[in-house]
């Protein structure tokens, strides 16, 4: 009789210390959490922190745990349930309804929702021909010019190299034999010889690139890193009037990319998947990287609607070749204008 | 999921040139929120 009331005992205070512990490491989290927005809006730099969470998921099946967010996204909804599973995803990640196409009723799946167009002028274009808009709805992470070395700084203390985000860029590869002359002249105890490899180390360590015209401008590479959030609107529109010359897609992990995940996980756009885009505007060269994550995994190319992201292979090699693609014809490619929908984030 | 632009725009010719008008530069600052269509530089 005591050995029972004892086990009675036993089994509430086991759930209770879990759950207290469970409790004080969310309040925990909560609390840094807390800490470091403060931090953040004083203007205080984060700093790269790998953790045991970050090494964890490099252990998990994200690709297959993604596609499976997918088919479960894709489920029909009955008619009456739609309105109320959008709302409480708009309520929860604060999406706008008011400004979807369709009436609420009409989108099948959440999976369908999630790419939902807008209506129309929900978002008008600049109309200043100088200016270079905004291709997604989201958070400007980091921007600037590329300097020596091409690398974008994720968080402070952590970097990674644009040619890897990219992969081989055709373009450094001929600006740098295009200007040959020019870079000679600017590294003048560089050895002239016709190497392609070595123009290649010569751009990037130079990444400004001088016109052959002395009355025009010096052009530099500039970046912008955009955050789109769960409950942004998912779709990828055209920032310039520009030819789409080339389309690469790495098929990698799918890494969350939220803020934590980019002050834990090194590398993370390098190794997630992704398509890129690569051609030439106006001042020159052009290219915009779309990074996919564990729960919006795949990229829907509406100038390619043939590709196909985020599939299942036997074995993945990370360092296997982006499968490329130039578009036809060649040196003109696909042209697109400023504001043109481009692309869009699925889920799964 | 996450998006990166990498382009090619105009800069100063010489160090500390201030003067040249047709220099690229971002209207946004990190962790401002955007929507599409609203320019990024000019």
């Amino acid at each position: 009789s005591s050995r029972s009331e004892g086990n009675s005992y036993l089994v509430p205070g086991a759930t209770m210390a879990t759950i207290v512990m469970l409790g004080a490491l969310h309040a925990r989290r909560l609390y840094d959490d807390k800490k470091l927005e403060e931090a953040r809006d004083k203007g205080a730099e984060l700093e790269f922190q790998p953790d045991v969470k970050a090494t964890f998921l490099r252990l998990l099946p994200l690709r297959s745990i993604s596609r499976f967010w997918g088919s479960l996204t894709g489920m029909e909804l009955p008619i009456w349930l739609r309105p109320h599973v959008y709302r409480a995803w708009a309520r929860a990640f604060h999406s706008n309804l008011e400004e979807a196409a369709k009436p609420l009723e009409e989108y099948a799946s959440l999976r369908e929702f999630f790419v939902r167009t807008l209506k129309e002028d929900c978002r008008p274009i600049h109309s200043d021909p100088c200016c270079l808009i905004s291709p997604v709805d989201g958070t400007v992470l980091r921007f600037g010019e590329l300097k020596e070395g091409m690398m974008i700084e994720q968080v402070k203390g952590f970097s990674y190299s644009v040619s890897s985000l990219l992969g081989t860029s055709s373009f450094l590869t001929v600006k740098a034999e295009e200007d040959v002359q020019q870079e000679s002249i600017v590294q003048e105890k560089t050895p002239r010889d016709g190497n392609k490899k070595s123009w290649w180390r010569i751009a990037l360590a130079s990444p400004k690139v001088r016109d052959p015209m002395p009355t025009c401008p010096m052009k530099g590479l500039f970046y912008c890193v955009l955050y789109l959030h769960p409950g942004d609107y998912h779709r990828i529109h055209s920032p310039v009037d520009w030819n789409v010359l080339a389309r690469r897609h790495f098929s990698g992990r799918l890494f969350p990319v939220n803020e934590r995940a980019t002050r834990t996980i090194g590398n993370l756009y390098v190794e997630n998947e992704r398509v890129v885009l690569e051609g030439r505007w106006e001042e020159g060269f052009m290219a915009m990287a779309a990074i996919g994550a564990t729960n919006i995994g795949s990229i829907e190319l509406f100038i390619e609607p043939a590709l196909r992201t985020n599939r299942p292979k036997k074995k993945l090699l990370h360092s296997e070749p982006p499968e490329e693609r130039i578009y036809e014809p060649e040196g003109v490619g696909v042209m697109l204008k400023k504001g043109d929908e481009i692309a869009a984030f699925n889920m799964g | 999921s996450t998006v990166v632009l990498v382009f090619q725009a105009p800069i100063p010719k010489l160090a500390g040139d201030k003067s040249a008008s047709s220099e690229f530069k971002f209207s946004v600052g990190r962790g401002d929120r955007i929507r599409v269509g609203e320019p990024l530089g000019r």
